[in-house]
Parts: C-alpha cells; sequence; structure tokens
C-alpha cells in the first residue's frame, strides 16, 4: 500500500496472506467463510497446483508468527472461466481450504454484497496488504483509505485499457493512497450501516504504482461475481465431494 | 534466479550460482505485446532496447504508455514503428539475434517528437540513444526501416480517415477526437463488429452470446439458445435435460445447474417460511414425517445459510395439496447424501399432515473485533 499506515492488529480479520515457497507472501487474500478464501485470478499465473500453497490468517507481522495465527492448505483453486490475463477481465478466483478455520477475534470472514449492491462513487473505503510500499516491502499489515472512482472517470486514467463492469476504481488522480505489487487479491472493504463490513474489490492492477505514472487503483467488481462466487461454493461442497 | 536473488538474465556474466539466468536465452519468442501486434515481424528477443527483459516488463512499462500517446499529436508517420522496434525488438530467426532500428529511423522519431514532449513537460525515453542503432546499410540487413505500407496506427488506436491514430478507448466515446470527426462515425455495435444487447445498447462480443453468462442486463444474450422438447429443461449452459433428473441429486447438466436451487425457503400469508423443494420442474412442500434436527441444518446450509435455525411444523389439512408433498425416503439414514433433496420421494402419504417451516439465519460475517479501551 502506498501513502497507508501500518495496521492494528486484528483490525482487519479477514485479510489473509497467500503463501507459497520459497518465496513465502505472494499475494492478499480475504476470508468469506469458513472455508472458503477470495483471491484475484492472475495470482495463480503459472502456479495453478493447489499444493504449492498455503494460506496464513489471523498475521500482522509476517516475519513475526503471532499466537492468534492460523494456517490452512489449499484443497481446491477455482478459477474463473472467462479470465482473461491478456487484459485482466475477470481477475478473480476462489480458494478452498483444507479445514475450517476457527473463528476468533484476529481470524473473521467478511460479508458479500448483494448482487445488485454496488458501492456510490465518491464512497471512502479502505484497502489492506503487505505490498510494496514505494521505498520499502512492509513486514506489517498497511492499510489505506481510498475513494471510490466512477468507471466513466477511471476509463479517462487508462486509455490503453479497457474498464468494464467487473472492475471497480478507487484511490486518488495523483495515486497518494494506492495498492501496489504483492497486495494484489486482498480486500477493499467498507463500512455498512451498523457497523458491518463488506467486500466490495479485491485488488487487480494499475500503473506501475511507484513510476511516474500514478492513477487510481483498479479492483474486480465482487458484487459483479457474487452469484458466481455462491454457486461455486455450493458446487463444491454439496455436489462434487 | 531460483535461489530468490535478482538478476539480470542472459547477460554476459553468470550472475546466478548454478547459471539459471542462462536458462530460455538465445530463442525467438512470438510477439504478444498488444501494442506490436501489426508489425511485418511476428517474433521478437529479449532485453529489448529499453533495457525490460520480458514483454510483460515491456508491457507495463512507462514507454509502452508514452508512445502510444505520442502517436496521437502525429508528430511522425512511423514513430509507432519505431517504438515497437525498441520494445519489442525483432528477432533474427536464423542467428536468434535481435535486429535493431536503424539511426536514422531513430533520429527522426526524437527530432520531431521530443519537442512535443517537452510542450507537456515529458523527456525523451533516457535509453534511446540514437548513436546505439546501426547507420542504415545499403543491402539493408542490419537495422530495421519502415516500409511504405506499414501500419501507422497500433492495434491499440483506431486510424482517422486523415491518417492520424486516436486511441481506440477515444473511439465512439461521444468526443471528436480526430480532425475529420471520423472516430465518431459508424458506432453502432454490428459495424464494430460487435452484437447489440437491444435494451441498453451494450455492445459485447459474439462469442459472449449463449456461452452460460449474461451479459446484457434483461440477460436477453443467453434466450433463445436451445430447443429444448416438451419434457426436458434447460441447464445455464443451454444443454437440455430431462425434467424428471431436475434437482434429483445427481448432476445431469455439464455445468451442474440442474441442481441449483433446489431448495428455497416461500413465505406465507403470516410470514412463516416453508421449507421448499423444486424437483421435477415443480414445487413441493416437505412432511414432517420422522423429522430431524440434523435435516434441518443441512438445508439451511444449503441455502448459504449457516447460522442458527428453528424448525416449525404446520398443519396442513387442506388435501388438494397431497400431491405437493415430498416424503423423506424410508432408508434415508443410510443413503449417504450430500444434499438434503436427494433425500425426499414424490408419491407417499404424509401422515402427520404437517409440513416443515425454517428459519434459517446467515452466518455472523463483517464485524471487526471492538478496539480494547486502555485508560490514559
Amino acid at each position: 500500500i502506498l501513502g497507508g499506515r501500518t495496521s492494528r492488529p486484528g483490525r482487519w480479520p479477514w485479510q489473509c496472506s497467500l503463501q507459497s515457497e520459497p518465496s513465502g507472501h505472494i499475494c492478499g487474500c480475504v476470508l468469506i467463510g469458513k472455508k472458503w478464501v477470495l483471491t484475484v485470478a492472475h495470482c495463480f499465473e503459472g502456479r495453478e497446483n493447489a499444493a504449492v500453497w498455503k494460506v496464513v490468517f489471523g498475521i500482522n507481522n509476517l516475519d513475526h508468527p503471532s499466537d492468534f495465527m492460523q494456517t490452512r492448505l489449499v484443497q481446491k483453486i477455482i478459477l474463473h472461466p472467462r479470465y482473461n490475463r491478456a487484459v485482466v477481465d475477470y481477475d478473480i478466483s476462489i480458494v478452498k481450504l483444507d479445514t475450517d478455520i476457527n473463528v476468533t477475534s484476529y481470524v473473521r470472514p467478511i460479508c458479500l454484497p448483494n448482487k445488485k449492491h454496488s458501492v456510490e462513487p465518491d464512497t471512502y473505503c479502505y484497502i489492506t496488504g503487505w505490498g510494496h510500499m514505494g521505498n520499502k516491502m512492509p513486514f506489517k499489515l498497511q492499510e489505506g483509505e481510498v475513494r471510490i472512482i466512477s468507471l466513466e472517470q477511471c476509463q479517462s486514467y487508462f486509455d490503453l485499457k479497457t474498464i468494464t463492469s467487473r472492475m471497480l476504481c478507487a484511490g486518488y488522480e495523483a495515486g497518494t493512497v494506492d495498492s501496489c505489487m504483492g497486495d494484489s487479491g486482498g480486500p477493499l472493504v467498507c463500512e455498512q450501516p451498523g457497523g458491518r463490513w463488506t467486500l466490495f474489490g479485491l485488488t487487480s492492477w494499475g500503473s506501475v504504482c511507484f513510476s511516474k505514472v500514478l492513477g487510481p487503483g483498479v479492483y474486480s467488481n465482487v458484487a459483479h461475481f457474487v452469484e458466481w462466487i455462491e454457486r461455486q461454493i455450493y458446487i463444491h461442497t454439496f455436489l462434487l465431494n | 534466479c531460483i535461489n530468490s536473488t535478482c538478476s539480470g538474465s542472459c547477460g554476459s556474466s553468470l550472475n546466478c550460482e548454478t547459471h539459471q539466468n542462462q536458462t530460455n536465452c538465445g530463442q525467438c519468442e512470438p510477439i504478444t505485446l498488444e501494442l506490436c501486434m501489426n508489425l511485418p515481424y511476428n517474433y521478437t528477443h529479449f532485453p529489448n532496447y529499453l533495457g525490460h527483459r520480458t514483454q510483460k516488463e515491456s508491457s507495463i512499462s512507462w514507454e509502452s504508455s508514452l508512445f502510444p500517446a505520442l502517436v496521437q499529436t502525429n508528430c511522425y508517420k512511423y514513430l509507432m514503428f519505431f517504438a515497437c522496434t525498441i520494445l519489442v525488438p525483432k528477432c533474427d530467426p536464423q542467428t536468434t539475434q535481435r535486429i535493431p532500428p536503424c539511426r536514422s529511423l531513430c533520429e527522426l522519431s526524437k527530432e520531431r517528437c521530443e519537442s512535443v514532449l517537452g510542450i507537456v513537460g515529458l523527456q525523451w525515453p533516457e535509453d534511446t540513444d540514437c548513436s546505439q542503432f546501426p547507420e542504415e546499410k545499403s543491402d539493408n540487413q542490419t537495422c530495421l526501416m519502415p516500409d511504405d505500407d506499414v501500419e501507422e496506427c497500433s492495434p491499440s488506436h483506431f486510424k482517422c480517415r486523415t491518417g492520424r491514430c486516436v486511441l481506440m478507448s477515444r473511439r465512439c466515446d461521444g468526443h471528436a477526437d480526430c480532425e475529420d470527426d471520423s472516430d465518431e462515425e459508424n458506432c453502432g455495435c454490428s459495424q464494430r463488429g460487435l452484437w447489440e444487447c437491444p435494451s441498453n445498447k451494450l455492445c459485447i462480443k459474439h462469442t459472449m452470446i449463449c456461452d452460460g453468462f449474461p451479459d446484457c442486463p434483461d440477460q436477453v444474450d443467453e434466450k433463445n439458445c436451445s430447443s429444448c422438447k416438451d419434457d426436458e429443461l434447460e441447464c445455464a449452459n443451454h444443454d437440455c435435460v430431462p425434467r424428471d433428473q431436475w434437482c434429483n441429486g445427481h448432476l445431469d447438466c455439464r455445468d451442474s445447474s440442474d441442481e441449483w436451487n433446489c431448495v428455497s425457503l416461500s413465505k406465507s400469508v403470516n410470514s412463516t417460511t416453508f421449507l421448499t423443494i423444486h424437483k421435477s420442474a415443480a414445487d413441493y412442500h416437505v412432511c414432517a414425517d420422522e423429522w430431524q434436527e440434523d435435516l434441518s441444518q443441512l438445508a439451511c446450509n444449503q441455502l448459504g445459510l449457516g447460522g442458527p435455525y428453528m424448525t416449525e411444523t404446520i398443519e396442513d389439512h387442506d388435501q388438494r395439496n397431497r400431491q405437493n408433498w415430498l416424503r423423506l425416503h424410508s432408508d434415508w439414514k443410510n443413503k449417504n447424501a450430500s444434499t438434503f433433496h436427494e433425500l425426499l420421494v414424490k408419491g407417499q402419504l404424509c401422515q402427520s399432515r404437517q409440513r416443515i417451516a425454517l428459519l434459517c439465519t446467515k452466518e455472523d460475517c463483517g464485524r471487526r473485533p471492538a478496539a480494547r479501551m486502555n485508560k490514559r
């Protein structure tokens, strides 16, 4: 995260780290159920074998495992069948864990939005991750507040890429607060009335975040995929066992 | 390197301990950079002349944004060709070495376009020192020059009738970008080789019609995609499956859509939520005979509601409903079923004449633990 700040441990209990040896943290991810995690499809490019991955929950400092940490292996990776790596559209995937997580204060699922519940432009939301900070990779989870930007306005920043309805843009023209390499798959969450937090986006792509080319970040629009997510969870829970 | 240190690949020095940086070197690779897909050559060789090690690195580079933007100013007819010769250099299939652009092509590009960049406070890319490129030779073998018929615009550009290139994202956006407005002509979907959603004029690719994913708001792109017989139902992917196989607990549609939405809760006038099963294309009540609480949990889980639940049994003396009952299979405990609805059978008498109503609750989500209070 560029322009963010270090998070307090447990503040974002749905944030997880998708890890693979020998590199360790590769991408962010989001807990949506006891056995289910969302991330983006591009995290698995060239690494689609579930056996090479593990998912770490309840962690704040990647370098210092905490007592609240839970680790699970990956049983199944479900990539969106329309994922297109050339244009980074339909950039979403579901990860089935080998066993349920234990819900604690530090490990809790986020709510999914309703199918037609899109977040309005100018809403302020939060992004989190262990991605690049512009000058270094952090050990501690970072958080940043970003503003939702309309698709039309977002398109004007990215002449060479088409911004589709499967995407959501958030950030600032000057790129002051933005996601960066290593944040991919992590959450963009907004607080709803009643203090409940809902997952509206997954960090997907943007300009080279610490270069001269700035602009907002582009996130996978979770509301667009809710029906697909629910169906995949149903199929892989009840029908394909 | 595999040992996770970073090094320039394919360099003259062997930076990785076990010479890993020399793998896959000396090979021509197909051009995948969309900007440069219409070049008179199809194979490239990396690193390129801007120091990028891969096409992916090239595609997200500053220069791959700069050149397409600069091309729109019409500063030099062959600017995009020059840009591509340094972004994705031509690979010589005989020698598997990259072929550079000619020095004069570089110099002309720089001479005509550098000043345009200066107007907006930007600099010509530092790594494009033209003296590194060879002079054009008489046999034209050592460096690249554009032919007359070379495409001036990249595939990411629209070519105005005047010859100017404007970005494809600006075509049909309601604003004229070509001097002759040609980027705002023929903006219908069909003229652009696309299909138009009738309700909102959205253009979608023909491959997106009848592919099982609705793209138009009214899902019209997924209608009339199959001709199922009267005794068949249409799967989401438009296969046809016999009605009696719908919600039978077995996957009959290839996309498993015959087993979706088989269990639901339907509200009655007094807001009781009756457990309803959609089987063989009809809705059924569930008889309370032999009911056990773990069945309520299974039904709620199948609805995606895994939280606490409450079961009620409601009397129903209306004999007209007799045909609409499903009863637990006599041997349901030994059936080893993964879904609730495959435990139920039609055509059995419901002796209790009571039907199941359920109240399922969603599992808790989206709550953060309260911050601990510390007296200061």
